[in-house]
This record gives C-alpha cells, structure tokens and sequence, in this order.
C-alpha cells in the first residue's frame, strides 16, 4: 500500500458515495447514466469474486463489500426508488457494443485462462470503457448538473492515481501487471476530455454545458 | 508478467 493507491481508493469511494448522496438527497436521479451504473455494478461483481477465494486484508474486504453494496444501492436507485425521474431517452448508448467485445478480448488475452481470472479480466476491461455511457448520456444533453461532475472527477482522478501507484509499485516492489496498466491508461484518457472542461468550467463555477 | 496471487488492487 502506498499514498498513490490509498489516496486513488479513497477518491473511488468518495466518487460512489457523491453520487448515492446526489440522488437520494435530490430525490432525483436525472442525468445520470443508468446504464454505466450497471457496468460498474457488473465490474464489482465480477471482479471481487476473489472474496469467496481468498482473504487478502480487513481493508480490502471491507473495501471490496462497501464498492459492490453501493454499485447495487445506486442501480436500485436509479432503476426502482426513483424510476420516475431516470432520463431513459438520453440513456441511449448500446451496452451489448462494450460488453461484447470486452468479453471476447477477456477471453483471449489474459493472465490465466481460468474461470476467475477471466472474469476478473473482464471486469478490468469493462471497467475502463463503463463510463462511456454516461459521457454518452452528457454530450446528448449538452449539459451536466455540477455534482455530477464532481462525481465524474473524482472517478477519473481514482484511476489517474492508480497510474501513479503502477509507477510506484514498479520502481519499489518490481510489480507490475500489464492487463491492468493497460485498461487503466485507456480509463484515464476517457477522462481527459472531461478534465479539460472540469477545469476550465466548473472550477471557475460555471456549469458544464457543451457548445450546441 | 509479474503479479501475486490473490488481488490486493481493488
């Protein structure tokens, strides 16, 4: 454990908590993509499998319960609770285009070809494109509520600082693992878009609303 | 590759 990865998970929590807060405090869940919440909830699923295997740390356990509960809590939000205010006609982007090809190449490059490492494989994957719904979801509307975007930086600053934590763990424990240093590095240039107008917009306190 | 058994990352 170092600060890169403590910091990256505490700013992946912090983005997951943001986002149960916005809808239950605003009752709504407008704007935000239903569909990418379920790729997240699929990603924890798929990838925390191991706590049925093996037991890594309290830390990790706890981290891995807390991630996969909230990923369901913010699916039963959107999908249930508030149904009434999801934005299903924004929400359009074509799941099947992602989580088809990110299980073929699951299948064929991985570490292992075992039943668990390719789900994990899978969900490194999934997870680096699982945002794409949501961006989707952002560029039909032209404009994002400003929590939302909190939420969005958070999640792209957790996987910029697990890149961080790569180059550390490299130099410091000779450890380095390709499928996920390559996901993430995809991950976070999805992101860079997004940061660009985080700051130049929303740090100044405009809202982010993209040109027509 | 290198990596250790069991995933400490989340």
């Amino acid at each position: 454990m170092n600060i890169f990865r403590l910091a990256g998970d505490l700013s992946h929590l912090a983005a997951i908590i943001i986002l149960l807060l916005k809808i239950w405090k605003t009752r709504s869940c407008a704007g935000i993509s239903g569909k990418s919440q379920i790729l997240f909830a699929l990603v924890f699923t798929t990838r925390y499998l191991d706590l049925l295997t093996s037991f890594i740390s309290l830390y990790n356990t706890f981290m891995k319960v807390v991630y996969i509960g909230c990923a369901y809590a913010t699916v039963y939000l959107i999908y249930m609770k508030f149904k009434a205010t999801y934005d299903g006609n924004h929400d359009t982007f074509r799941v099947e285009f992602l989580v088809v090809p990110v299980g073929g190449l699951a299948f064929l490059v991985n570490h292992d070809f075992s039943p668990l490492e390719i789900l994990w494989t899978f969900s490194i994957y999934l997870e680096s494109v699982a945002i794409l719904p949501q961006l989707f979801l952002i560029s039909k509307t032209g404009e994002a509520e400003t929590i939302t975007t909190h939420y969005l930086f958070c999640l792209g600053v957790y996987r910029a600082l697990y890149l961080f934590n790569w180059i550390w763990r490299f130099y410091f424990e000779g450890f380095f693992d390709m499928i996920a240093i390559v996901a993430g590095v995809v991950q976070t240039i999805l992101y860079c878009d997004f940061f660009y107008l985080y700051v130049t917009k929303v740090l100044k306190g405009k809202k982010l609303s993209l040109p027509a | 590759c290198h990596r250790t058994k069991g995933k400490d990352e989340l």
